[in-house]
């Protein structure tokens, strides 16, 4: 089963 | 350039409610994150697409959408229209002007203080990177999203292959490079490094596919577990969009 990811385990906060 | 302002105004209203408009030297930049986490929204409109353009300091502005695009409805889409705020604003105004009648209409449109993560997002290496007409691609995600709410994209050697399974059964649709040397903007380009394999939400690219009137091609760029990267470049800008993907924990 396939799960959406989300942005912010990639991307950093500024 | 004022109907694309116009058409950005009504993409936006339906991806997000507020966002923060920080206006540089170079232009103007948005970049908002849908609720979810999942689809994130970068617009730059760069100074060349306005008809005069002058930013002495940074300013942010805090845009309620909504508030703005009823602002944006009063306008006839032949006027121009002015934007103008001072260094520490607190309202907007929008200048609409019709210089045949001679007519100026102006609203001030109130601001607010957004709190908004600010995500940095550095220039990547991807796997394959795919140019095809944006119409093409909007047929695509259409047609395939009344059939699953996953759309699963494949890359091979020369062949993008898009594929829907769900309830009711199953669609593809191949894609493969082609130059029209009359119309450049028909040709589909797909440079491969590796095999791609990513499976993206229907619904995040439905909402991807409302900038198809921005533009006249959508470029894609993936890698592997890597979130993709949607992009309509602008006479003087672009509109992007990052998209985490789905995949097996």
């Amino acid at each position: 089963k396939l799960k959406q990811t989300s942005l912010m385990s990639f991307f950093s906060k500024s | 350039m004022l109907e694309a302002k116009f058409d950005e105004a009504s993409l936006f209203k339906k991806v997000i409610q507020l966002c923060n408009f920080n206006c540089t030297e170079h232009g103007i930049t948005v970049q908002a994150v849908d609720d979810s986490r999942v689809l994130l929204v970068s617009l730059l409109v760069g100074e060349d697409a306005f008809s005069s353009y002058r930013c002495d300091r940074n300013i942010t502005l805090g845009v309620d959408l909504a508030s703005l695009a009823k602002v944006l409805k009063c306008g006839n889409n032949s006027d121009s229209l002015t934007l103008i705020a001072e260094d520490t604003p607190d309202s907007v105004l929008v200048v609409f002007e019709d210089t045949e009648k001679d007519r100026i209409s102006e609203y001030s449109l109130k601001l607010m203080d957004i709190e908004s993560d600010f995500l940095n997002i550095d220039d990547m290496d991807y796997d394959s990177v795919i140019t095809q007409p944006a119409t093409d691609f909007q047929k695509i995600c259409r047609d395939l999203s009344q059939l699953s709410d996953s759309l699963n994209v494949l890359v091979t050697k020369d062949t993008v292959k898009f594929v829907a399974t769900g309830d009711i059964g199953s669609g593809s649709v191949i894609v493969k490079p082609f130059t029209d040397l009359d119309k450049s903007e028909n040709s589909v380009r797909v440079e491969l490094n590796k095999a791609v394999n990513l499976t993206f939400g229907l619904k995040y690219l439905l909402d991807i596919i409302k900038g198809t009137s921005l533009s006249q091609s959508i470029t894609i760029k993936l890698a592997d577990k890597t979130p993709a990267l949607f992009e309509f470049k602008l006479s003087s800008g672009y509109l992007r969009f990052y998209l985490a993907p789905k995949f097996d924990e």
